[in-house]
């Protein structure tokens, strides 16, 4: 510091030095360095030990290798630089589309599998993690709308191997006589697949998703319909958020669209944009003993402005065993309740239309109402309240028709028990 | 286990912010 602050400094001029005379022998480089020590020689002085070279050529081949160095290391930043361009979060999105037209009571969503890609309809899930797709040869599959994929015509899809951590991931990972990974996932409504685990590349409209973990299904039993397979939208490990959320910035959207079949698509988004201005947010709680759902915190149910007395938060709290709570999931249509939280909304919102006719239950639903010859009918507005988000329903999220002769039916159930 | 069904969520555009750990909801989003 002292001597910064001097305006002057002495400096003793010295000429190109000849490089110094490299210890030759292994014993003499060791000589003066203790165990936890190394030595550090100028490069000069390695390679020129001893040689018959004028101090000049050397420095002139020093600054040459400082010029090549220097282009190097700003090749190696221009490319970083390049990467980081087309390796960053960008966004990308594909089309939403109800699966009622196809006989799915689930909402589509159209991406590419494989290289080329094969455009096809996956089922959007926000309930499970694996990505999976029916694939040929069949087993067997169901019927779905578009051509079931061939892996063989694919030059991106790789089989994975028993030995891969990626198989290891699986919750009961299987192998097969050529020692590849095998996958299958069970669902709730007995519906399963099962099949050979592979990567392969995704494309979102014009975006390639690469190496996504993927399950080639050979034996796809159940109640799937339409859809060529299913694209996990969950929260656990395989699943396609946690694969590519570094892509994405690790956050996505969708808007479910009307099930009308006349209804225009809507986009499962990714990326910053996904997330909309207006929105109001609850926030997303952890289940310690099951990381595939989403929950989140359900205070109370307002019927025709007014809180349901018995609609209370303890019926809706996830406890520390890993049981209750609420999930948001795309895969289910009708929202479940537990039981005493459904008959206090019923019994409210049976209060609240008591002007409308009643008509006899349908399936799973026990508030019908026949509005056939009504262009216009008031109803009771519902709001669900979340943690921080008060969710106002459109009376069409809550009262559904299910026949053409103007039976509407209140579209939420209870649990079941046991 | 209380379940939000996809019925419910119509129109919505639901968001998953997992960088925030929050879920978002905008009416008329589609």
């Amino acid at each position: 510091a002292s001597a910064a602050a001097l305006p002057f400094q002495t400096f003793s001029p010295t000429s190109l030095p000849r490089p110094l005379a490299f210890p030759e022998s292994e014993e003499a480089l060791q000589e003066d360095y203790s165990p936890a020590s190394l030595g550090l020689f100028h490069v000069d002085d390695v390679y020129y030990s001893g040689a018959d070279a004028s101090p000049e050529l050397l420095f002139q081949f020093r600054l040459r290798r400082d010029a090549i160095r220097v282009r190097d290391l700003s090749a190696a930043v221009v490319e970083a630089a390049a990467r980081n361009v087309s390796g960053r979060a960008r966004d990308f999105s594909s089309s939403v589309t109800s699966g009622l037209s196809q006989g799915s009571g689930e909402y589509f969503t159209r991406i590419g599998i494989g290289t080329p890609p094969r455009y096809v309809y996956m089922v959007l899930d926000t309930g499970s993690d694996v990505v999976w797709i029916q694939c040929s040869p069949c087993t067997k599959c169901y019927s779905q709308t578009d051509p079931v994929f061939d892996p063989r015509a694919s030059t991106s899809f790789l089989g994975v191997s028993c030995a891969s951590p990626l198989c290891r991931r699986l919750d009961s990972p299987g192998c097969n006589n050529r020692q590849k990974c095998l996958y299958q996932v069970s669902y709730g409504d007995g519906s399963f697949t099962v099949g050979e685990f592979s990567t392969e590349t995704l494309t979102f409209r014009r975006t390639r998703v690469d190496n996504i973990a993927l399950g080639c299904g050979h034996d796809n039993e159940g109640l799937f319909v339409g859809a060529a397979g299913l694209l996990g939208l969950g929260r656990g490990k395989l699943s396609f958020p946690t694969q590519a959320g570094p892509r994405f910035g690790r956050k996505f959207s969708y808007c479910l669209v009307d099930r009308s079949a006349t209804a225009m698509p809507s986009s499962v988004m990714f990326g910053d944009s996904a997330v909309s201005r207006n929105s109001v947010f609850t926030p997303l709680l952890t289940n310690p003993k099951l990381d595939t759902f989403y929950y989140i915190g359900l205070t109370g149910i307002s019927v025709g402005g007014s809180r349901v007395p018995g609609v209370t938060p303890s019926l809706f709290k996830l406890d520390s065993s890993g049981a209750g709570g609420v999930i948001i999931d795309s895969g289910t249509s009708v929202t479940r309740l537990t039981r005493p939280a459904y008959v206090a909304l019923r019994d409210a919102f049976r209060i609240g239309a008591y002007h409308l006719n009643r008509a006899p239950d349908f399936s799973l639903f026990d508030t019908c109402y026949d509005l056939s010859g009504k262009t216009e009918v008031k109803v009771p507005t519902v709001v669900l309240h979340f943690e921080g988000a008060d969710v106002s329903l459109p009376a069409s999220n809550y009262l559904i028709p299910v026949d053409t002769s103007g039976r509407f039916c209140f579209a939420f159930a209870g649990t079941m028990s046991g | 286990l209380s379940i939000i069904g996809n019925i419910q969520q119509q129109g919505f555009r639901v968001s998953f912010d997992l960088a925030s750990n929050r879920v978002g909801f905008a009416p008329r989003g589609c």
